[in-house]
């Protein structure tokens, strides 16, 4: 989808042990975004799940916005690029 | 690799024979985040390799030609991560046409490069087409590597999938990690985590994970210097002592010198040799000297040895002999004006030379009436030229985001590295590759990293980093200050080398160490501008912004750096005892000049129950005007450990100036 890019959504340490239940809670908070959990399991690249807590996820432009906002969200940062040296 | 181990002071040339307290990196396992590994390479061998660590969580994931027998008690683990590439590209990677696996197989070269360099198992007769001949080995060759591809050929490394990387390694066991990529300027701000390797290693560091990363080949500009972050180990490039000198022969008999990796297998004798700008499309447009695509007439260069000029640090040599073969032209003399780097040109001869050199061939050509050369092949010399030197190409401080960290921390070969490679042909040969970077610096630290921890377990990343710095060479193979290759020649500064050039005997044994907790990182964090509330998502730990003053000046870092003195500052540190129990250490203090420089107390006293004792730095400026930075040291010794803190500061009398 051209209108999507790919976000990372930070949010600092680990509040939980237990990854399942870290997956889980960013499933919770992307559904709660976008509206189902079928729409949440479409957008999500990847769980960040044990050095820290956050999600890649495509999200549009507002979506992004909006999820900054949400309790817990430390920051959201657009997926860019890096270059071998 | 050959060669850069011996020079930098590692000496052991089998598994049989041990001259180091380091375990060869024993029991260590160093996460490698790059463009994958080519496992049949015989660096990754696990011939005498001890069992897999019992720390280790990970796993080998399987993928186009990859499968788990593709790891060993060497490679123990790999995964592959391209979710965040693709979706930056905006379709698939299709392994046909862009050349690719899926799968933490190498398709670039790189990841296979640095992983060897840092803890390949040794291997015999390894050489580039017989150049650089030798025992190949890494740094720690026996240390266990994981690989975590996030790097694609041709595509760079996304965010998110470097992320997800650092996610794993830490899941997995991983005691170091070594990042060869970067950003470049202008950076993102690590404060504001929109620089994911500065997130991602910071979780990391928290951990006990040291993070090293390269310092970036943007240079030698100032300010140009990555990956900043005072939790990562950044680690700047210098030459070794070796060099390929070919010599060319000129038609009047006169011979003068090169650099080449060119060892085709015909010698054809003397040829026709010409200067681009005799062979231009347009004998008026100036950029025929440098030998610009299109810019060379196929009739005129057909047969010939063109010589060209570069005025650019930036010349890419493979892309110039693209252009003089394309025109029909049979070997290229480039002379550029920095010595660091060769690269190998497939299609033709390529001989670099300096400008002094091809000034001398350009006069013999507008002399001889019908000029020639011939290009011998290179040879592998050793020993001859003074090194280390800090090479061109590498990134310079201070850092544009945070001028209060000195960056790089060290400098580490970096320039003409043999390691291993993809195989050309993609055939499951041996194949070893000789390349330039702050990528190949990297790994040489991360080992070195690996070493210090196999025998100090307990050791922060912060103590090892310090170990690093504060033992670093200041001296060339002639007993002179460290140069630097620039635009201009000089003698290197911190923001060259930061601490000095990596010195593994030294730092296993510091003496002292400046350690640093993730509190104190936090603390500095605050300094930059982060709120309590950002603060308190990052730890597990309630922490509260401090209200103390010069937090970014009080990091507990192994440099001091001032970027703004404006009449007088103090700056704190604390060392922590690592060597003898009873130990008394004094200070000896170099004043940057025109700085007035004052320690407190002058002598240490290390017992049973004192292990960690602070002093105060006071710096005054006796400047007039206002001065770049200049550079000094503090270093404290108790006659057999030297631990010394690069220093640099930078006075600011006013907040501007006018012309008024």
């Amino acid at each position: 989808d051209a209108s999507t890019n790919v976000y990372i959504v930070y949010m600092g340490e680990n509040k939980y042990e237990d990854p399942v239940t870290i997956t889980k809670s960013h499933h919770k908070l992307l559904s709660t975004l976008l509206g189902s959990k079928e729409a949440a399991m479409r957008s999500i690249l990847y769980s960040y799940k044990h050095g820290f807590s956050g999600f890649a996820a495509r999200l549009t432009e507002t979506e992004a916005k909006n999820i900054a906002e949400f309790p817990g969200v430390l920051q959201v940062i657009q997926n860019g690029i890096f270059k071998l040296h | 690799t050959t060669r850069s181990w011996e020079f930098i002071g590692l000496n052991f040339h089998s598994s049989g024979k041990l001259s180091t307290e380091s375990n060869m990196g024993e029991g260590t396992i160093i996460g490698v985040i790059d463009s994958g590994v080519w496992p049949e390479s015989e660096s990754f061998s696990d011939k005498g390799m001890g069992p897999i660590p019992s720390h280790w969580k990970g796993k080998c994931q399987k993928g186009q030609n990859f499968n788990s027998s593709n790891c060993n008690k060497k490679l123990i683990g790999a995964r592959w991560f391209i979710k965040g590439v693709m979706h930056m590209i905006n379709r698939s990677i299709d392994t046909t046409k862009d050349d690719e696996f899926l799968s933490p197989r190498d398709a670039a070269g790189h990841g296979t490069h640095t992983a060897s360099t840092a803890a390949g198992n040794f291997v015999d007769k390894a050489s580039y087409k017989g150049l650089a001949a030798g025992v190949a080995r890494g740094g720690a060759p026996l240390a266990h590597l994981a690989i975590y591809k996030a790097c694609w050929d041709g595509f760079g490394c996304a965010d998110a999938d470097i992320l997800k990387a650092f996610d794993k390694a830490i899941h997995d066991g991983v005691d170091i990690l070594s990042l060869s990529l970067g950003s470049n300027i202008p950076l993102f701000s690590y404060i504001d985590q929109r620089d994911s390797i500065a997130v991602g290693s910071f979780h990391a560091a928290s951990r006990g994970i040291t993070v090293v990363c390269s310092a970036g080949n943007d240079g030698p500009t100032s300010q140009t210097i990555a990956n900043t972050a005072p939790w990562i180990i950044t680690v700047g490039a210098t030459t070794i002592d070796r060099a390929f000198p070919t010599a060319i022969t000129l038609g009047n008999h006169q011979t003068v010198w090169g650099q080449s990796m060119d060892t085709g297998k015909e010698n054809w004798g003397f040829t026709g040799l010409t200067y681009s700008e005799r062979v231009a499309v347009d004998s008026k447009d100036d950029s025929s000297k440098y030998c610009n695509p299109g810019t060379l007439n196929a009739t005129l260069a057909s047969g010939k040895i063109i010589l060209c000029f570069s005025k650019s640090d930036k010349v890419d040599m493979v892309n110039t002999s693209l252009t003089v073969a394309e025109a029909g032209g049979v070997g290229l003399i480039l002379a550029q004006f920095h010595n660091d780097g060769l690269p190998s040109c497939d299609l033709i001869p390529c001989v670099k030379v300096d400008y002094e050199v091809g000034t001398e061939i350009l006069s013999y050509i507008r002399t001889a009436r019908s000029p020639l050369a011939k290009l011998n092949f290179p040879k592998t010399v050793i020993g001859k030229w003074v090194s280390p030197q800090v090479a061109s190409f590498s990134s310079r401080g201070p850092s544009s985001i945070s001028p209060a960290i000195l960056k790089p921390d060290v400098a580490a070969p970096g320039v003409d590295i043999l390691a291993a490679f993809t195989p050309f042909g993609r055939k499951h040969l041996n194949s070893y590759a000789l390349l330039s970077g702050t990528s190949m610096a990297c790994p040489h630290v991360a080992a070195i990293a690996a070493l210090i921890k196999s025998v100090h377990k307990d050791w922060s990343p912060a103590a090892i980093r310090s170990a690093l710095v504060t033992t670093a060479s200041q001296t060339g193979t002639d007993g002179m200050n460290i140069f630097e290759e620039g635009f201009t020649r000089k003698a290197a500064d911190p923001f060259d080398m930061g601490g000095g050039h990596v010195n593994p005997n030294r730092a296993m044994q510091p003496g002292l160490v400046y350690d640093i907790s993730t509190e104190d990182y936090i603390q500095f964090l605050c300094s930059m501008g982060h709120t309590n509330a950002s603060i308190s998502a990052l730890t597990k730990t309630k922490i509260s912004c401090s209200k103390s003053s010069h937090l970014e000046l009080n990091l507990n870092l192994p440099s001091i750096t001032i970027p703004n003195l404006r009449q007088s500052v103090t700056v704190t540190r604390k060392v922590t005892n690592v060597g003898h129990i009873n130990s008394v250490y004094r200070a000896v203090e170099e004043a940057p000049y025109g700085i007035k420089m004052r320690v407190e107390p002058q002598v240490l006293s290390f017992n049973m129950t004192r292990k960690v004792i602070s002093f105060k730095a006071t710096f005054s400026t006796t400047e007039k005007l206002l001065a770049d930075y200049r550079f000094g040291s503090l270093t404290w010794t108790d006659g057999e450990h030297f631990v010394r803190s690069p220093i640099a500061i930078r006075t600011v009398k006013h907040e501007w100036y006018s012309y008024e």
